[in-house]
């Protein structure tokens, strides 16, 4: 579990996702 | 390229022979280093996607040998349990996740009940790679890499197992959340690459891009061929998912391909229990994606669809989901919304077998094309020899030649088939020229003459003297003139 | 002048004893017998006549106990912060090989053995026999880990840290105070991505500061580099960071010891762009040493 271990993380809207470099 | 493509193809014969006898010597430490050497190739930033590819699947049939050689420690009994952690240590992030994955695979081989979190992370740590094209080929790895391992059980199943499978082993909800989480990542990246580089560098970009497509559409494959994802799954949880990621993406070439791919690797049974949400998603595409040929491929599959119940609303649902497409895209060209009609005609052909609800039918459809055409062209004709004309003149021969009474292509029944459609003679006649309006008589004459049976058309009283007056004085109108 | 003898210090309970690696002046590794605060430190003294047979006077014969600081810039000065005598045999002459017992009991050590850049703290038994002319010395080296429990607070560290118009970028740790075998996870979340970003790594820098005051002479390390991006993100991305302390040659935190020098880490975020210009962005982390049962009993 110590090996898998992560924070929990916000979620990346779809706009910015495939927004384009800025 | 070639000449940098030939030196890391000799570094990786070379680390993966180091790999390998370190292997042999049992010195596993050694052997990862080696490995991770190996994989430092592809960290590479100076070769093409083309020879990417054959460098990454150089290293991926030497890591076999690692995913080979852990599998046999470990089914000896030898303990490898700080092994997911140890190949964390490694510095640069390429080597190490490539690393973790195939350790991690060993270990969801072997030890069941750690598929869930080792799927997850796996997933998860694989966001560290925003490089598109590594980026690409790393979850590509992960994907192919996992195949076999994903749980395709539901959790009534695993509760029902009597042999005492623990839950955390993981359900299809889990393989479902992966594949999908994996998709969105490589889509992204995908459409990313088309802002990398020069702007001159556009065309050739978008060529490396459609080079690539497969490595995405290889999540939909994969989703496909998992057996738990029943039809409430795919429409509540699959679907949904894909759709909003095709449609967010904004990208032709993403959009066009992925729509293509989900209705070649779902069943028909599939897609009919999800036209509304996903021909409601293809009027959202960007204008550049060729609507066109999802729609008609979409409508063909189910048209040459066998063994199974079409739902009665099928053509409603088409006629009104085209409708809505050619609505919401103004600029969608007239020979597209008529090769989407015509295979909409040939859907009814196929499958609607009660003659009159077929010829209703067939109607309906020349009825929107007719308006289409008429509020697209004002009041011009359309042209014989045009493209619109081409295509027109293919679809106003479908359905008199393939929609007559028990599928006759010749004899006079084309010529019948013309005059009961009310709406086929107002099409010719209000927007076609006539030279278009020619060559349809001349093939339904054609067609009549070329059965030899010109004696028999009173005789056998197979046309009426009024259809025959019509036809003659109508149809057969523009020939005179 | 050479020695007449020649002096072995066995330490009790050696066998059972753990032995533990501290990195010499010269790089090189050498194993110690390990010990800790309040441990008694026992053991015999061999002494072996060279010339079995001959006489060796001496002036007396005594074991010491010493923990002293060495600053390198300061060769001559050793700054002795615990020092314990036991002393062996009174003056006199030595006509054969000869065995004492001493012990030191509850010894306090209250610093971890360190060598670093420019200062070295150790612990070392050392055995005299006092000479008229040149005294007979042995040392023997122990090393002392200083062992803390956990923290009662141990909040994450979260900050927001920006180049206006430019990058903005929100990370977070999930502690700020990080036993030895410790793993660092955390996550760098991308409000505002306007440069070219190439690749994003974090270092475990070191910061030996020794003297006091406008003496002070800082030496920075970079212990580790780890790469946790590659490529360029987007807005609204989130990294991952996992990194293993085990995998590193780390010492716990020491401040201000004995007021003579600091052990200080930091994490240093580092977002490297196209053009080879750095963005950084450091943070001091607290490490510590968890003694080995209170990790069992964890488990």
């Amino acid at each position: 579990q110590e090996s898998t271990r992560r924070l929990t993380i916000k979620k990346q809207t779809l706009d910015d996702a495939y927004a384009a470099p800025a | 390229q070639e000449k940098r493509l030939d030196e890391s193809l000799g570094n990786v014969k070379i680390q993966s022979f180091h790999m390998k006898c370190c292997l042999d010597r049992g010195k596993l430490m050694e052997a990862l280093k080696h490995a991770s050497n190996m994989i430092t190739e592809l960290r590479t930033n100076q070769l093409s996607p083309k020879s990417y590819y054959e460098l990454y699947m150089a290293v991926c049939d030497q890591l076999r040998h690692m995913e080979m050689y852990l599998l046999d420690e470990f089914n000896r009994g030898r303990k490898l349990a700080d092994l997911y952690e140890l190949v964390q240590y490694a510095g640069n992030i390429i080597p190490r996740l490539y690393l973790l994955i195939t350790v991690g695979l060993v270990y969801m081989k072997t030890t069941p009940g750690s598929r869930r979190d080792i799927l997850k992370d796996l997933v998860e740590m694989c966001r560290g790679v925003q490089h598109p094209l590594r980026g690409l080929f790393l979850r590509n790895y992960l994907l192919q890499s996992c195949r076999n391992i994903l749980p395709d059980v539901t959790v009534e199943e695993i509760a029902g197992d009597g042999d005492g499978k623990e839950e955390h082993s993981g359900t299809i909800e889990d393989s479902i959340e992966f594949i999908l989480l994996n998709f969105a990542e490589m889509n992204k990246l995908w459409v990313r690459m088309q802002h990398q580089g020069h702007t001159r560098d556009k065309d050739r970009r978008e060529k490396e891009r459609l080079e690539l497509r497969l490595l995405v559409g290889t999540n939909l494959v994969r989703l496909s061929q998992l057996e738990s994802i029943d039809i409430e799954r795919y429409k509540n949880v699959v679907l949904p998912g894909i759709l909003e990621q095709v449609v967010s993406c904004r990208d032709g070439i993403a959009q066009e391909y992925l729509m293509e791919c989900l209705i070649q690797v779902f069943p028909d049974e599939f897609h009919l229990t999800t036209l509304q949400p996903f021909l409601h998603s293809c009027a959202k595409l960007v204008p550049s994606v060729n609507v066109k040929n999802i729609i008609i491929a979409l409508i063909d599959r189910l048209a040459l669809s066998k063994d199974i119940d079409l739902p009665d609303d099928l053509f409603d649902i088409f006629s009104s989901q085209i409708s809505n497409i050619i609505q919401s895209r103004p600029d969608m060209i007239l020979e597209d919304i008529i090769s989407m009609e015509g295979s909409l005609i040939n859907f009814t052909i196929k499958k609607i077998n009660a003659e009159s609800k077929r010829e209703e039918s067939i109607d309906s459809v020349l009825q929107s094309t007719l308006n289409v055409i008429k509020e697209k062209c004002n009041k011009a004709r359309i042209q014989y020899r045009t493209n619109i004309g081409k295509e027109l003149l293919k679809f106003l021969k479908l359905p008199i030649t393939h929609g007559t009474q028990d599928g006759q292509t010749s004899g006079i029944a084309p010529i019948k088939m013309s005059l009961k459609l009310k709406v086929f003679k107002n099409l010719l006649k209000d927007v076609t020229d006539l030279e278009l309006q020619k060559q349809i008589t001349l093939s339904l004459l054609n067609s009549a003459l070329d059965s030899g049976i010109e004696d028999k058309i009173i005789e056998e009283n197979r046309l009426t003297l009024e259809e025959i007056e019509i036809f003659l004085s109508e149809l057969c109108e523009p020939l005179v003139k | 002048f050479r020695s007449g003898a020649d002096i072995d210090i066995i330490l009790d309970g050696a066998e059972n004893r753990k032995l533990a690696e501290i990195k010499s002046e010269d790089g090189k590794k050498d194993r110690y017998y390990l010990y800790y605060d309040g441990e008694t430190v026992s053991g015999k003294v061999n002494i072996t006549l060279k010339k079995p047979g001959t006489k060796l006077d001496h002036l007396g014969i005594k074991v010491e106990f010493i923990g002293e600081i060495e600053l390198y810039a300061d060769r001559g000065n050793h700054h002795e912060f615990s020092s314990l005598v036991k002393d062996l045999a009174r003056p006199g002459d030595l006509i054969q090989n000869t065995s004492y017992s001493f012990e030191f009991v509850n010894v306090e050590k209250p610093y971890e053995s360190y060598t670093g850049t420019n200062v070295r703290l150790r612990y070392f038994i050392r055995v005299t026999i006092v000479r008229r002319l040149s005294d007979i010395i042995k040392e023997m080296d122990i090393i002392v880990h200083t062992l803390a429990s956990y923290p009662e607070v141990n909040s994450p560290i979260k900050m927001e840290v920006g180049i206006e118009e430019c990058l903005h970028i929100e990370f977070e740790y999930n502690k700020s105070k990080y036993h030895l075998k410790d793993v660092i996870v955390g996550k760098i979340y991308f409000l505002l991505v306007r440069i070219k970003i190439k690749h994003m790594e974090i270092a475990i820098i070191k910061k030996e500061s020794t003297g006091i005051g406008q003496n002070t002479f800082n030496e920075n390390e970079t212990i580790a580099k780890y790469e946790i991006m590659d490529g360029a993100p987007v807005r609204g991305e989130s990294i991952p960071l996992r990194l293993f302390l085990a995998g590193y040659e780390l010492t716990p935190t020491m401040k201000d010891i004995n007021k003579k020098f600091s052990v200080r880490y930091f994490l240093n975020l580092v977002l490297v762009d196209e053009e080879e210009r750095r963005y950084f962005k450091q943070q001091e982390i607290i490490l510590w040493r968890k003694g080995e049962k209170t990790r069992k009993q964890i488990q």
